[in-house]
This record gives C-alpha cells, sequence and structure tokens, in this order.
C-alpha cells in the first residue's frame, strides 16, 4: 500500500477521452462499475466530472502519450499504468489504446483492468497472490463474479477503513438483532476454516471459538451478489461454502462465487418437489453432506457428488433426540449442533445421542 | 518457419532485460517524483520476480519464466513505491 491514500473520501474521476473499440455509453459503464468494486469495501464516494481537473483522469493513448514519464508498448504487453493518489499524474489512470478493449472475455475487459488500475489510483500496490485483482496480470473473470480477494480488501481496508454501516432505507428489520436476546434465532451456520459464521438476515456474525472473539459484518460487504435470508449454508471439503436460498444454491470459494452459479438445487440430485433447503452440514470425517428438509434427510456423497439411495429419511430415526424441524446445523470438533428457534442440540454421532441442550446463543458469551 | 536459436536467444534476452527494467528495477524517491535505477544485478531481480510470481526461483530466465514475461499485464512496478 501507499500511505496515506487520499486524505479524503469524496474522490472525483473524469473520463478524458474514449476508445474507439465500445460505445461511449459501454465505457461510462465499466468505468463507473469498476469504481463501485472499491466503493462496495470502503467509505470512498466517487463521483464523476465532464470538466477541468479530477481527482483520478481517465484517458486511453498509444506508445508515448502526452507528459506521461511512462509508454505503452502497441498491442498486449502492458495493458495499462496508473499513478498513487496525489497530485499532477497522481491518481491519473492510462489505457494502451493499441489494445482491443471490450466488455466480455473478448481482448481485455475495460472493468476489470480500470478495477485494477484503480486500485493503484487509490494506493494499492500489485499482489503476488494470484487470486487478488491487484496481481499484475491480466486474468478475465465473469464480470459478474465479485472481483476483490480477501488481500485485496484487507490492503485497501487498511488505507481507508471498511465501509461503515449504511443505515438501509429497506423497511426489513431495520435495527441490529440482539445478539445476546433470550429469542435469538438463526438462519444457518456453518464453520469456514478455524471460524463458525451465524447468517440471520442481512447480517453475519464470525466467531472464533477458540479466543470467543465475534465480529459483526453484512453478509453483502463479503459476498455483494448474495441476497440476504440464506435458509442453509455449509463448508465442503475442497475449502468452499454453499449457500442455498430457496430452489438456488450459490458456490464461494473465498470471496469469489464461482462462474455459473446460482444454481438450481435439482442440479445436487433433489427431485422437483424439494423447494428449498433448511439447514445442511457436511461430515468432515465421513465427507457425506446432510440436507435436513422437515422432518426428513437428504445424504450427499461429497467424493461422487451424487446423492446417496435410500433417501430422504426420517430424521428423529438416525438423529435420536432431533425432533423438530432443523433451522441449522454446523459440525465441531465432532459433534453436530442442531438449532431450532431459540434453541441448540449438541450431538454426538458416534454415540447416536443427544449430550446437551443449550441457548441457540451459546456461543457468543452472552 | 523453423525458428533461428541465436535470434531467439537474442529476443528473450532483450524481452528479460526490458521486462525486469520496467517492473523491477525502479526504485523511487518518495520526496520527488523522478526515477533511480536500481543497481542490483539481473540475476538477483530475476530472482525477486520468480519469488513475487511463485515460480522456481532460479535468477536465470528459464522457459517458465519467460512465459510469464509473455503475459498481459499491467505497467506498474511490482516492487518499490510505484511513484
Amino acid at each position: 500500500v501507499t500511505l496515506p491514500g487520499w486524505k479524503k473520501n469524496k474522490i472525483t474521476y473524469r473520463i478524458v477521452n474514449y476508445t474507439p473499440d465500445m460505445s461511449k455509453e459501454d465505457v461510462d459503464k465499466a468505468i463507473q462499475k469498476a469504481f463501485k468494486v472499491w466503493s462496495t469495501v470502503t467509505p470512498l464516494i466517487f463521483t464523476r466530472i465532464h470538466e477541468g481537473i479530477a481527482d483520478i483522469m481517465i484517458a486511453f493513448g498509444t506508445k508515448a502519450h502526452g507528459h506521461c514519464p511512462r509508454y505503452f508498448d502497441g498491442p498486449l504487453g502492458v495493458l495499462a499504468h496508473a499513478f498513487p493518489p496525489g497530485n499532477g499524474f497522481g491518481g491519473d489512470v492510462h489505457f494502451d489504446e493499441d489494445e482491443d478493449w471490450t466488455t466480455g472475455s473478448a481482448g481485455f475487459n475495460l472493468f476489470l483492468v480500470a478495477a485494477h488500475e484503480f486500485g493503484h489510483a487509490l494506493g494499492l500496490s500489485h499482489s503476488s497472490d494470484q487470486t487478488a485483482l491487484m496481481f499484475p496480470n491480466y486474468a478475465y473473470v465473469s464480470p459478474s463474479a465479485f472481483p476483490l480477494s480477501a488481500d485485496d480488501i484487507s490492503g485497501i481496508q487498511s488505507i481507508y477503513g471498511s465501509r461503515p454501516n449504511v443505515p438501509d432505507k429497506r423497511p426489513a428489520n431495520p435495527t441490529l438483532p440482539k445478539i445476546c436476546g433470550s429469542q435469538m434465532t438463526f438462519d444457518a451456520v456453518t464453520t469456514l476454516r478455524r471460524e463458525v459464521i451465524f447468517l440471520k438476515g442481512r447480517h453475519l456474525w464470525r466467531v472464533y471459538p477458540d479466543n470467543s472473539e465475534v465480529e459483526l459484518e453484512l453478509i453483502s460487504t463479503f459476498w455483494p451478489t448474495l441476497p440476504s435470508g440464506i435458509q442453509a449454508v455449509y463448508e465442503n471439503m475442497k475449502d468452499q461454502i454453499l449457500f442455498f436460498k430457496g430452489n438456488k444454491f450459490w458456490v464461494i470459494s473465498g470471496h469469489q462465487v464461482l462462474l455459473g452459479y446460482p444454481k438450481n438445487i435439482n442440479t445436487l440430485g433433489f427431485p422437483k418437489g424439494v423447494k428449498k433447503i433448511d439447514a445442511a452440514v457436511c461430515n468432515k470425517n465421513t465427507g457425506k453432506t446432510d440436507f435436513f428438509i422437515g422432518d426428513k434427510y437428504w445424504r450427499y456423497d461429497e467424493n461422487t457428488q451424487s446423492m446417496e439411495r435410500g433417501y430422504p429419511r426420517q430424521t428423529a430415526n438416525d438423529f435420536p433426540g432431533i425432533n423438530q424441524k432443523v433451522d441449522a446445523v454446523f459440525q465441531q470438533k465432532g459433534f453436530f449442533y442442531f438449532f431450532h428457534g431459540s434453541k441448540q442440540w449438541e450431538f454426538d454421532p458416534i454415540a447416536k445421542k443427544v449430550t446437551r441442550e443449550i441457548k441457540s446463543n451459546s456461543w457468543f458469551n452472552c | 518457419l523453423p525458428s533461428h536459436p541465436e535470434k531467439d536467444r537474442k529476443e528473450d534476452a532483450k524481452l528479460v532485460q526490458d521486462y525486469l527494467n520496467k517492473f523491477y528495477a525502479v526504485e523511487t524517491d518518495p520526496n520527488q517524483l523522478g526515477w533511480k535505477i536500481n543497481a542490483e544485478s539481473t540475476a538477483e531481480k530475476l530472482r525477486k520476480m520468480q519469488q513475487f510470481f511463485g515460480l522456481k526461483v532460479t535468477g536465470k530466465p528459464d522457459s517458465e519464466t519467460l512465459e510469464m514475461m509473455k503475459k498481459p499485464r499491467c505497467g506498474v512496478p511490482d516492487v518499490g513505491l510505484y511513484g
């Protein structure tokens, strides 16, 4: 990072000229969307001006262009460059007009390159993380996927901080859920490496069981393309998380929603009659995932990527003591933790019995 | 057309030199927008580049390193203050 970055949150930009490769409207849209990538995770607000000197001046040029101390090299090779925050060239972004600029996967996607260069214009250097947007080499990813990696986000937030919880104009649950309230319930729960993620509405809590640290975030801070009100979630064996809502599911690796998602849950092998998933958990010991729907559950083999025969089965038969609809479930240190309403049951899958009944918010040191 | 090994070698050497000068040789004095050329050896800069890209760190322009250098990329240097 180059500190201190811009010493203000309101930043102006100006598109000085255009490439003939794309319509002006497409260029405007790509540039606006590229700025939004960064405003989604910081307090920064980007405003376009059409005259005069903006903080970030955006231009297309070839070879030696204007007074810029750097030059371009014709087709391929260097695609664009930018300067860190400051006066004069500071913050400016130049694109090599000798490249083929597009809105899709052919040529070079202007949105993706612009998002990378704006990272420089805001103070980021290159990252050696190959999944990071700030990795120096061009790599096409579907523009519908959120392009920032954890590395990008921690970098930019180390300069500007994270995006404040902007009061949401939508009427739904205007107040933050009281995590220690006696009636606290959860939509879905999953592990994520060493953390446990609790989801409810638009929010998620990241709990670190080892040191009982808790962080509250908006789901959209990490995964802006995910809806609120997730109904089920689980971590599979490939360091991925699967989110379910209605008859759709998303697969996420790090911050990226994998290409081609959301998909319909019947691609997992559920019959058409199944409209939604209540809860899901992958048993790390067996590599089998249990999907709980109503009073029944299905078992999915993560290795063969197929639903096992002989399902659905009655949940209560195989999980004695779990007699109610399962809101959420996750596995921790060998135990399963089943949630229903404001209650939680610790279940020993080997002894096949409930070992404890606890409050659903027991993980939060209330 | 059969490639001319000597010609290829020269082109590769030029690619390596250009690449390292452009992205791994730049050190700037934060108080001025000028350039100060970094006096590191080519092998040292090459090692730095190979480390950055997660390649085998040999200090030699092997084929994997040359392939990486030919990929389209951003013009901002990978090291130092990109002033």
